[in-house]
């Protein structure tokens, strides 16, 4: 199973429609400061289930939507999708690409979808369980995240441990 | 699920000592459970050596030192607990231009593994890559992609 | 005491608005005390807003426009209250490579209130300094300098 | 005033003397990861009065002492001295070159000198005062502290404010 694609359209500064192909071992992704690099990192962090607005950079959910700039309005919703290869059958669908979807409405309301059809967060964690992905802490590594790994009590660093337990 | 947690704490410990002195070349390095008798709440402390230094506790290492060192750690978890892909946001930042490229060759070793998206603004990082893609932000505040594959313009 | 804290802060805003603008090359940004009744123990706010975008608080900013308001409120402080001299630490690390060039022209330009000794690891920051040290740790763990002047080594 | 040179003798990873000449507006130090750098900056705060062993990345003072290495013993003190000019009578003190040293031994305990005669810290920090100089907080940038500012709490962001009032 690897990433083929993720789409994001409405998410942070992502006010138009944006499609990203991982069809290579390593992509890198570059730009100056400001141009949204880890909003991408926070697009892939949140349709994978995150919970907290904080570890988004944000106060709360609503804060994913494009707010608008001097010159556009805001967004009415944000959406983001994960295009997986599935054609080993490692997910538990019958389907060579498996599409895992998030869209969040103004009042913070959040659906998540597999193959475009509606369900629960609950799904996507068991359609995900025993991969190693979701929302654990170490496969998405936002930035900072190194700095306050190496700063961390004792008592914190077992988190990690805990969750790949 | 206390053994559970020593179990894969021991596998991580193991993994995390061999990581380590990969990526420093030399050296040598532990993990450590505070109290071993109290599984259910025990800290976890690193204790590193760079090749050529004495051992000391993390903090009083080196900031470069101190990132590769979690890096060490990210990747022993990697091997115990594999992902299918890992997004990794400007974790060269602290890094020397040599140890940019150590750890961009270390990268290139686990593709067998796993994929990996890295977010950078080192030249030696970009060079290491398969494929680019570069970001800007446009006057009406919002991110565009500039182009499909920037490798040719780094070169 | 109150009132030597509350010139001071408005003397600091009034220079950070200003060399907001010239680090980002346009845009804005605030001080603000949260509760100016109550000045023996109110907090500082930040706002900014980068050209181009909304005015937004310090933590939904990106970590090079973070960094880079940082180093701002560091040029206020010098402003107002003056060193003769100042030791920076990699603070262009989170900084792209433009930022890191703006940067050291900012600098540059305070050379005549104040002397600048920077630690860094971008090569735009050593090519525009006047005189570089080279460290290095030898096999006995013992710090050592490489040479008195790698600035023609650098071009 | 400005700064002319710094000699740092058995403090952290120098346990032979280094001599560096701060005679141009701009001066760099580069280097490899863990080559040094940063312990320079930490001599530099150390000299000026630093009573904190944590903000010297420490546990207790006598951690900044030369604690050997696989081929060479600990030192048993460290010295630290900055050479200020002071051609323009900044300082009180009738010299064009005012020298403040520091030196500690394995027991914690500090020396200050000015001009290589023994005084206390307050003396040092009497010479000091009204220069901008001292310990204070961004005078002297340590690694990780822009971090540390941008992250800062609203309260103690005003910390920053006080120690410049
Ligand atoms: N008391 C001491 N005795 C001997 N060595 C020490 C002592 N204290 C610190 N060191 C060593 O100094 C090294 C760290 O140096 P420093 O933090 O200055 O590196 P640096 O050049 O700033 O690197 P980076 O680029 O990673 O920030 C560490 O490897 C540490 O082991
Ligand atoms: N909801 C939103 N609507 C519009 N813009 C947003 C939203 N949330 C964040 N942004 C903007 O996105 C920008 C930050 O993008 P991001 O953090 O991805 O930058 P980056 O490319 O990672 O930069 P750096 O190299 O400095 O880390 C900020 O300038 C911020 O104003
Ligand atoms: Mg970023
Ligand atoms: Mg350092």
């Amino acid at each position: 199973m690897f990433l083929k694609k993720i789409k994001i359209k409405g998410f942070k500064s992502f006010a138009k429609t944006i499609n990203l192909q991982f069809d290579t071992p390593i992509t890198a992704i570059v730009g100056p400061n400001g141009s949204g690099k880890s909003n991408i990192v926070d697009a892939a962090r949140w349709v994978l289930g995150e919970q907290s607005a904080k570890n988004l950079r944000g106060t709360e959910m609503a804060d994913v939507i494009f707010s608008g700039s001097e010159k556009l309005p805001p967004s009415s919703s944000a959406e983001v999708s994960l295009y997986l290869d599935n054609s080993e059958r490692v997910l538990d669908i019958e389907t060579d690409e498996v599409k895992i979807s998030r869209e969040v409405t103004e009042d913070g309301q959040s659906d998540y979808l597999i193959n475009d059809s509606k369900c629960r967060l609950k799904d996507v964690n068991e359609l995900l369980m025993d991969t190693g992905l979701g929302n654990n802490s170490y496969s998405i590594v936002s930035q900072g995240k190194i700095t306050q790994i190496i700063n961390s009590k004792p008592e914190n660093l077992r988190e990690l441990f805990e969750e790949a337990a | 699920m206390m053994d559970k947690f020593k179990t894969t704490f021991y596998e991580i410990k193991e993994q995390f000592e061999d990581v380590f002195v990969e990526l420093f070349n030399g050296g040598r390095a532990e993990l450590s459970l505070v109290d071993e008798t109290a599984l259910l709440d025990t800290g976890v402390e690193i204790i590193a050596q760079p090749p050529g230094k004495k051992l000391k506790k993390l903090t009083l290492l080196s900031g470069g030192e101190r990132a590769l060192t979690a890096i060490a750690l990210v990747f022993a978890l990697l091997r115990v607990n594999p992902s299918p892909f890992y997004i990794l946001d400007e974790i060269d930042a602290p890094l020397d231009d040599v140890n940019v490229v150590r750890f961009s060759n270390f990268l290139k070793e686990y593709t067998d593994f796993a994929q990996f998206v890295v977010v950078t603004h080192r030249k030696h990082m970009m060079t290491a890559v398969n494929n680019i893609y570069g970001l800007t932000m446009t006057d009406k505040g919002t991110t565009e992609l500039v182009s499909l594959n920037l490798k040719e313009q780094i070169q």
